[in-house]
């Protein structure tokens, strides 16, 4: 497509295709989008975020991530279709231009490039990285079990083979370290927010330990906001809590990580369906699931705006 | 390029402890090659796993055995990969 108004946002897209789409969006845009590669992958992938930012420097920060893990194809969908979104109505939306004109945002679209391009070539249902582990035949680890949260604790699997495998030592993934390096290097994200599929869920920290945060009772507040102006669209229906409760318990993961670093509004989304089509989500379920989702998302990024620490 | 002909993804809600210990001693039977789409997680739960064709029969027959129920979520997972390579193919097109 020759611009990003004629790219199809309603079907699957592969990574070369995702990868143009970006640098289409930062050719339209200039003054608000930019590209910045923040590591390379096992395979040697670059590790693109799309930057949407009115100026400043190193402001306030919210985080989008879709794709860590790799066949949950209708995250990587989605955020194409936010960052299309983010640009469509960075000035007509007050809400959204309200949150640009106090705070940049990061948004990474394809967090597991290898497992992704895995799934469009050799197998749909891949959800780890690709990398090798010594002394195992099988390959790769689960990117959220490898941070260093809980890490290697009950809620991930020492088992190279299991899908759930924690990964030889804490940020073993160069797609996780690149992550971690950034946020430290960074300094000022204040809401992180990890984007998986599916079963419906807006989950917030901790998920390797029962112990509420400290936070939770805030978190929890945000999260009820957030779910309503989800269901609000299309009366999707969505739960939420903290993972350990909500789920099950789970060692290692991305947002357990951002909070002990001091990121207060780190959320987890599972998005649909809640297990008819589960990853296999039909590409006409994508835009109304991103658009619900964004409602969820904008929702975050406004209280986070009003809530600055 | 793995294939899922005849794999199918079974849903299981088990509705006690004991239920639950049944599907949770199946997730360490590696030679099922079961993949969880959505793990154990308590009585009440669904548990989602996709099943190989080769393991089809042995799984349902160790639940029902169990007196474990079950329904079938996705019947051929193939079906659907080939539906979305499809619409893949055809969005290329246009």
């Amino acid at each position: 497509p020759l611009s990003t108004n004629t790219f199809d946002y309603a079907t699957y897209h592969t990574l070369d295709e995702i990868y143009s789409f970006m640098d289409l969006l930062v050719a339209e845009n200039p003054n608000l989008v930019s590209k910045v590669e923040i590591g390379r992958s096992t395979e040697n992938r670059p590790l693109y975020v799309l930057k949407f930012s009115k100026g400043g420097t190193n402001r306030p920060a919210v985080w989008i991530d879709t794709g860590i893990h790799s066949r949950e194809w209708v995250t990587q969908a989605s955020g194409v279709w936010f960052a299309k979104k983010i640009v469509v109505d960075h000035e007509n939306d007050e809400g959204l231009a309200s949150i640009l004109d106090q705070m940049d945002i990061f948004l990474e679209i394809v967090t597991n490039p290898d497992g992704f391009a895995f799934t469009q070539t050799q197998n749909r249902m891949w959800r780890k990285t690709r990398s090798k582990q010594s002394g195992s035949v099988c390959i790769g680890v689960d990117p959220n079990r490898n941070w260093d949260a809980g890490f290697g604790g009950p809620g991930a699997s020492r088992n190279p083979c299991s899908e759930t495998y924690h990964g030889p030592y804490a940020n073993s993934e160069p797609e996780v370290k690149a992550i971690v390096d950034f946020v430290k290097s960074h300094g000022n994200i204040k809401a992180f927010i990890s984007i998986h599929s599916y079963s419906q869920l807006l989950l917030y920290p901790y998920g390797y330990t029962r112990t509420p945060v400290p936070d939770q009772k805030e978190l929890h507040q945000i999260s009820e906001k957030a779910v309503t102006a989800l269901s609000s669209l299309y009366g999707t229906n969505y739960k939420y809590g903290s993972i350990f409760t909500t789920i099950y318990q789970a060692s290692g993961s991305t947002v357990d990580w951002t909070y002990n670093q001091g990121i207060k509004y780190s959320f987890t989304f599972e998005l649909r369906d809640t297990g008819r089509y589960g990853f296999l989500l039909p590409a006409k379920q994508i835009v109304p699931t991103a658009q619900e989702t964004w409602l969820a998302l904008k929702t975050i990024m406004l209280y986070t705006r009003d809530h600055l620490y | 390029t793995e294939t899922f002909v005849g794999h199918q993804v079974l849903r299981i809600t088990p509705t006690s402890d004991e239920e639950l210990q049944v599907v949770q001693e199946l997730q360490d039977l590696e030679e099922l090659q079961l993949d969880f789409w959505l793990e154990p997680r308590g009585p009440g739960y669904p548990v989602d796993v996709r099943v190989p064709f080769p393991s089809l029969q042995s799984f349902k027959a160790h639940l029902e055995a169990n007196g474990v129920s079950y329904s079938i979520m996705i019947e051929d997972v193939q079906a659907l990969v080939d539906n979305e390579q499809t619409e893949l193919l055809r969005s290329r097109r246009q």
